[in-house]
């Protein structure tokens, strides 16, 4: 454990958090992705199956069960409680296009051929474009709420230190998971645009809104 | 066969 998978995994809890108080306090989920926040939901079911087969630490059973539970939190509280106000019509990215190729590269392109790994691996590929429905409802509407750039924010940062972990175990431990890094490229990539709007405009003041 | 893989990242 080094700072930055520390600081890493406390901006994931962070942005985890963010989203739920943001939708319980206002009592709406407009302008949320609920496409995303399945595909998430998905992500932590997949990959923390090893709860049942290997134990690690209690941090890491501890923050396991706090995702797996606020994603699934999240996807009921747009789903269910707050349902009318989720914005079904601008949420229509087809996540098919994601899911059946993920699916299809996690057979192809694992460590291991076994059920739990090709698991893992999909949740990883997964992982990497899961917020790609979020970033097209943005791109749809052509603004999005301050607090939801927080969440956007603390969610790309977490992806962007994990790379300087995986830095940082490759040095002092040896350490490299290919499959891991290149995801995690992937999906820090996909952050950068946004990574601009939001320095040059939340951290302004302003309210992320996209030229129409 | 090989030993699982441990994945000790969140």
């Amino acid at each position: 454990m080094n700072i930055f998978r520390l600081t890493g995994d406390l901006s994931h809890l962070a942005a985890i958090i963010i989203l739920l108080l943001k939708i319980w306090k206002s009592r709406s989920c407009a302008g949320i992705s609920g496409k995303s926040q399945i595909l998430f939901a998905l992500v932590f079911t997949t990959r923390y199956l090893d709860l049942f087969t290997s134990f690690i630490s209690l941090y890491n059973t501890c923050m396991k069960l706090i995702y797996i539970g606020c994603a699934y939190a999240t996807v009921y509280l747009i789903y269910a409680k707050f349902r009318a106000t989720y914005d079904g019509n601008h949420d229509s990215f087809r996540v098919e296009f994601l899911v059946v190729p993920v699916g299809g590269l996690s057979v192809l392109i694992n460590h291991d051929f076994s059920p739990l790994e090709i698991l893992w691996t999909f949740s990883i590929y997964l992982e990497s474009v899961a917020i790609l429905p979020q970033l097209f409802m943005i791109s749809k509407t052509g603004e999005a709420e301050t607090i939801t750039t927080h969440y956007l924010f603390c969610l790309g940062l977490y992806r962007a230190l994990y790379l300087f972990n995986w830095i940082w175990r490759f040095y002092f431990e040896g350490f490299f998971d290919m499959i891991a890094i290149v995801a995690g490229v992937v999906q820090t990539v996909l952050y950068c645009d946004f990574f601009y709007l939001y320095v040059t405009k939340v951290l302004k003041g302003k309210k992320l809104s996209l030229p129409a | 066969s090989q030993e699982p893989l441990r994945h000790d990242e969140l």
